[in-house]
């Protein structure tokens, strides 16, 4: 099955 | 401090409840700009991003920058005992612990205040870069509900896919598989029921129904939804805020280990 993403993996801390 | 002044309270009501379920604790910041929030589920795979504009306000007050740390759960409580017709008054004191919800009647007969206490929270702001999306599919919002829900009786993920024939949503479970088709159709009489695909790249992408089916509670707030897809990136599932704003979900994708 597909894994879940993370969305701080695609989004940068400011 | 701060004072704002929304006519029609009912958007802040709908509001929390489309985010109540999904974010537990969140800062509303308010600036010259106005009101605004971005919050993560609990598990950082969905972000929220609301803004209330100051112009969409009838009075809008912000002497200075001011981050209020409050309980989704329990502000939603408090906005659910204003009217539907109720103009809402959003106080609070700089530097102070808590924060104001007062409620007018419309023909200014029964005013009520309601104080809730703020939290300290630490959050994380993530910069949320611009991107040009591959694919863009609005459409009706209350469409867009149904479909998540059918599909959630079915299976626990769904497939988008839009390609020059239309955009398909699928799941698979263990009681068989479902595909759902919308071709583009504006030709219908009301703009609110037009279906319009706009596609650089056909695209597909996989996400959970259960998260889908959370963001459909901001259906209230608008007749259409945009959902905006690119490969390797969250989809972004916008409710527009009638001549104020925003309530925009990104859902980060399932992905193929």
């Amino acid at each position: 099955d597909p894994k879940q993403g993370n969305i701080m993996s695609f989004f940068k801390k400011k | 401090m701060l004072e704002l002044r929304l006519v029609q309270g009912s958007l802040l009501k709908k509001v929390m409840e489309s985010i109540k379920d999904l974010v537990n604790d969140a800062n509303f910041d308010c600036s010259a700009t106005g009101f605004s929030l971005q919050a993560m589920d609990s598990s950082h795979v969905a972000l929220v991003s609301l803004l209330l504009r100051s112009e969409g306000f009838e009075h809008y007050r912000c002497d200075r920058n001011l981050s209020m740390g409050m309980n989704l759960g329990n502000m939603a409580k408090m906005l659910k005992c204003a009217g539907n017709d109720d103009i809402v008054t959003v106080k609070a004191d700089d530097g102070g612990d808590c924060v104001t919800f007062m409620f007018e009647s419309p023909n200014q007969d029964k005013i009520a205040d309601f104080e809730m206490k703020l939290m300290d929270i630490d959050s994380e702001h993530l910069g949320i870069p611009e991107a040009e999306y591959e694919a863009i599919v609005r459409m009706p919002s209350a469409e867009f509900a149904r479909i998540c829900k059918d599909l959630s009786t079915i299976g626990d993920t769904v497939v988008i896919s839009v390609t020059k024939e239309g955009v398909k949503f699928s799941t698979r479970g263990d009681i068989g598989t479902a595909n759902i088709v919308l071709r583009q159709n504006t030709s219908v009489d009301k703009p609110e029921e037009a279906t319009i695909i706009e596609m650089e790249t056909p695209v597909s992408l996989t996400f959970a129904l259960r998260y889908m089916n959370s963001f459909t509670k901001a259906t209230p707030l608008a007749s259409q939804v945009t959902v905006s897809l690119s490969s390797e990136l969250p989809v972004v599932v916008e409710y527009k805020i009638a001549e104020m704003g925003y309530l925009r979900f990104y859902l980060a994708p399932k992905i193929e280990e």
